[in-house]
């Protein structure tokens, strides 16, 4: 099973 | 006052094609530098960003930051009434920044076509990409790209990208069986728009949502060549660059549970 990872995680917050 | 005429209108007409799918209210902001967008898809899975250069515009003023709110399923109607060659002109006011003016002027300039956009207050989240050095980048035609992207859907959602030495392939699996396309790396001095470039520091294999790179895909008409960026659970870049500025687009891999 997989699913779709948020891609948000990967990026930084100001 | 900002205001921006771009000459090429049937760029934006096209640009708005390609990111009206993924995301439905963004930002415009507007800068001496040019005009920027940044925007996650509902679901969080996937992120667009555009900028047009001020120098691809004729003229171009921008007295202060603006942050234009915009509906962009309303912005696209409103762009379908300009013509592909007409010149399309942006102009907002410092005082009454709660409408964009359009205009639409037809090459020779005998019809104008002149409209306002409503716009919206957007409380968006702004992410910082970092610079990465991707394990792979690929150059290759964009229409290719769409057209492996539209053949792997018949067999599956998502595709695994495998990026080796002079190689990249890509493999679909699903209920009715299986397919794989695989390009080898070509130059071609004539054509160089047509070969296929693999810049590669170490092997990548990465698995995506199909349906989210079918979407990505409407960026095809904005550029000859696609760029594909990966690393290893990093999220992949796809990317269309045009004269005046660039789209790209970022997704998350698909992870085992």
């Amino acid at each position: 099973l997989y699913y779709q990872d948020a891609i948000d995680k990967y990026f930084e917050r100001p | 006052m900002f205001e921006a005429r771009l000459i090429q209108g049937g760029l934006l007409k096209k640009l708005l094609e390609s990111v009206k799918e993924l995301v439905t209210d963004a930002n415009f902001d507007c800068s001496e530098s040019g005009i920027a967008l940044q925007a996650m898809d509902n679901s969080h899975v996937a992120l667009v960003s555009l900028l047009l250069r001020s120098e691809g515009f004729d003229p171009y003023r921008c007295d202060r930051g603006f942050s234009l709110g915009v509906n962009l399923n309303s912005l696209n109607k409103i762009l379908k009434c300009a013509g592909n060659d007409d010149i399309i002109t942006l102009r907002a006011d410092d005082n009454s920044a709660d409408s964009l003016s359009l205009s639409f002027e037809n090459p020779n300039n005998d019809r104008i076509g002149e409209y306002e956009l409503k716009l919206m207050d957007i409380d968006q989240e702004h992410l910082s990409i970092p610079e990465t050095d991707y394990d792979a980048t690929i150059i290759m035609p964009s229409a290719e790209f769409q057209r492996i992207c539209r053949d792997l859907t018949v067999v599956s959602e998502s595709v695994t990208i495998d990026v080796s030495k002079d190689t990249i392939k890509f493999t679909a699996e699903g209920e009715l069986g299986s397919g794989n396309i695989k390009l080898k790396s070509t130059s071609s001095i004539d054509k160089p728009e047509e070969s296929v470039n693999i810049e590669l520091g170490q092997d990548v294999s990465l698995q995506f949502s199909l349906k989210y790179l079918m979407n990505f895909t409407k960026g095809t008409p904005l550029s000859e060549q696609v760029i594909l960026c990966l690393s290893e659970k990093m999220p992949l870049l796809v990317e269309y660059k045009m004269d005046i500025g660039y789209i790209r687009y970022y997704l998350a891999p698909k992870i085992g549970d």
